[in-house]
């Protein structure tokens, strides 16, 4: 499974950066805005697709989500971008090769509260902290 | 023949593959619960009356979460009818990271006639707790029903006692908890607050001898728990006795690496 999840990670890297390969070429004909933006995206967890509805009384599953896209400059003004970022964009532009462009990443999550049974059929519910994606950003 | 073999062989590879992904999914999502396997519990009650207490502070806190509602603590209650006695603000509720229920261990109500006093005992396995976390707030929680006419005008005295020590020729060592002075036609859920000894417990759990109820008239005449309307374990499931206790985190809980 691990080498599998590295093989997947492999394909994923290089068809990133055939992606990003081909968001160069667009740019270079002008047309950037086809480039994807880091942005939040629909990702839910399901107990229920588990299995493990004999054990999680609450909730079904909640919607995680994650972040995606390219921090490329200029980063957009709506988005959460740290100071470094910023500059880190700026350096990436000057030296592409060595430096990389920020990532996006996650800049607020929320909890989630689960109500589950135990081996002893108590009760617990407990709050989990930075489970939910609530915006994303470029660090 | 060669295409059929391949083909055979790669779907069930693939088969093996998607199961043995969905367990290490499984796995991960265990581990961020901070689980180390998956519970099984023995009972499936989800309408017992513990499991629908905690589904009513679940809702009640995704509703705070909501839009900064604040509930009033009597709609916690709605699927069990109105409590007779509170503890607490709702505040307290809000601040804990975890709420636990506990099942009552006494497989049978021990209403023992002992020197002219009737009681019930109540068990509660507290060493299940997850580590780094602190009691701020435990309950007792037992059902009342209506009282046949026999004590109809009456007002009942009912007091929680904890275990100190067991004898099984005289009375056990008890010390007294909490008490409640209710009318006999009253009906709902009695709330005792055992936070003190919920924290002894904890830190000393082979202390836990569990509590033992009393309930005597205003002439001092001790009263079957039973006749006074107070639900055992031969009650409806949804208004079984039980404990809740509330939970703040001592420590941050932090993913052991694999």
């Amino acid at each position: 499974s691990a080498s599998s999840k590295q093989k997947n990670q492999g394909r994923s890297r290089s068809s990133k950066s055939q992606e990003s390969f081909r968001a160069t070429s667009l740019t270079e004909n002008g047309s950037s805005d086809q480039r994807q933006a880091c942005m939040k995206h629909e990702l839910y967890v399901s107990f229920r697709d588990l299995g493990w509805q004999d054990w999680i009384i609450a909730p079904e599953g909640y919607a995680a989500y994650y972040c995606e896209g390219e921090c490329s400059f200029p980063l957009n003004s709506y988005m959460n971008a740290t100071n470094h970022a910023i500059v880190q964009t700026l350096v990436h532009l000057i030296n592409p090769e060595n430096v990389p462009k920020p990532c996006c990443a996650p800049t607020q999550l929320n909890a989630i509260s689960v109500l589950y049974f135990d081996d002893s059929s108590n009760v617990i519910l407990k709050k989990y902290r930075n489970m939910v994606v609530r915006a994303c950003g470029c660090h | 023949s060669l295409t059929t073999d391949n083909g055979i062989h790669s779907s069930f590879i693939h088969g093996r593959l998607k199961s043995q992904e969905k367990r290490e999914m499984q796995r991960e999502i265990l581990s961020i619960l901070g689980l180390p396997h998956r519970p099984r519990p023995h009972l499936h009650g989800k309408h017992n009356s513990a499991p629908m207490f905690m589904l009513d502070l679940y809702n009640a806190m995704l509703m705070e979460e909501a839009g900064g509602y604040s509930y009033p603590y009597r709609a916690v209650f709605t699927t069990q009818g109105p409590p007779l006695a509170r503890l607490h603000d709702s505040t307290f509720l809000s601040d804990a990271d975890m709420v636990m229920s506990f099942v009552n261990l006494v497989e049978y109500d021990k209403e023992i006639f002992h020197q002219r006093r009737h009681h019930r005992e109540f068990r509660f396995d507290l060493s299940k707790i997850p580590e780094g976390e602190a009691v701020t707030a435990a309950e007792f929680r037992i059902y009342k029903d209506y009282t046949r006419e026999r004590f109809e005008n009456e007002t009942f005295q009912i007091t929680i006692y904890q275990v100190l020590e067991e004898n099984t020729e005289s009375e056990s060592d008890l010390f007294p908890l909490d008490s409640r002075t209710i009318w006999a036609a009253e009906e709902g859920w009695l709330v005792f607050d055992i936070t003190a000894t919920s924290n002894h417990w904890v830190v000393n759990p082979n202390n836990n001898l569990g509590l033992q109820l009393f309930v005597q008239t205003t002439t001092g005449q001790s009263v079957n728990p039973k006749m006074a309307g107070l639900i055992g374990r031969l009650g409806p499931q949804t208004k079984q006795p039980f404990m809740v206790a509330f939970f703040k985190a001592t420590e941050v809980h932090i993913r052991s690496a694999r």
